[in-house]
């Protein structure tokens, strides 16, 4: 999977 | 900074936060998600760090800062996440687990905080809201997971979800007096 798949939380 | 009394505003806890945003956001580096989140991203380093720098340098702040009951211990909850990033992960690669170790952090970086309070009779305003909308701006997460979890193809991160849901619980208890003393309308203070 792409980083930003769940990465995308702050 | 008009407002130099830190009384009851846990040192430990704004650096735990610090290191959860500084680990957290490795991905800087690396990857661009969108500009909505590297200046968010930007914006929590900087006044997490802000707010250490102002309460370890700044002469008016450091005085009134309670160091004597803000005695919790960091690596206590600092190693613990850390072995925990090591053994449960998605990924075992540094970033990844950097990151991880902060979703850990990050679900128990409040404690110093409670427990200070806890200590501190007299609760400021500020500090009660601080941690108040501080707890209720985390809890929206779990409305926001529910949401993606049914509009998102494969939406299912256990590691984010039961971190974000103990973090809320931990703040259960305060929310429980915070609300209390304002449907009252009396001052909040905590049991010892």
């Amino acid at each position: 999977r792409e980083w930003d798949d769940y990465h995308d939380e702050l | 900074r008009k407002n130099t009394n830190k009384r009851g505003v846990s040192l430990k806890t704004q650096e735990l936060y610090a290191l959860v945003f500084a680990t957290r956001y490795l991905d800087m580096f690396t990857d661009f998600i969108s500009l909505y989140n590297t200046v968010m991203k930007l914006i929590f380093l900087s006044s997490s760090f802000s707010i250490v720098w102002y309460m370890r340098r700044h002469k008016l702040v450091r005085r009134s800062y309670d160091k004597d009951h803000d005695t919790f211990r960091h690596q206590f909850l600092v190693l613990p996440c850390l072995i925990l990033a090591l053994l449960i992960h998605e990924q075992f690669t540094f970033k990844e687990v950097m990151w991880t170790f902060s979703i850990y952090l990050e679900a128990v970086a409040i404690l110093p905080q409670l427990v200070l309070l806890q200590r501190t009779r007299n609760i400021d305003n500020l500090t009660g809201q601080y941690v108040f909308f501080l707890g209720a701006y985390r809890s929206l997460y779990i409305l926001n997971w529910i949401y993606r979890y049914f509009t998102e193809p494969h939406y299912v991160h256990w590691i984010t979800w039961i971190s974000g849901f103990v973090q809320t619980l931990l703040y259960a208890d305060f929310f429980y007096y915070y609300l209390n003393s304002w449907k009252n309308n009396v001052k909040l203070t905590l049991p010892a």
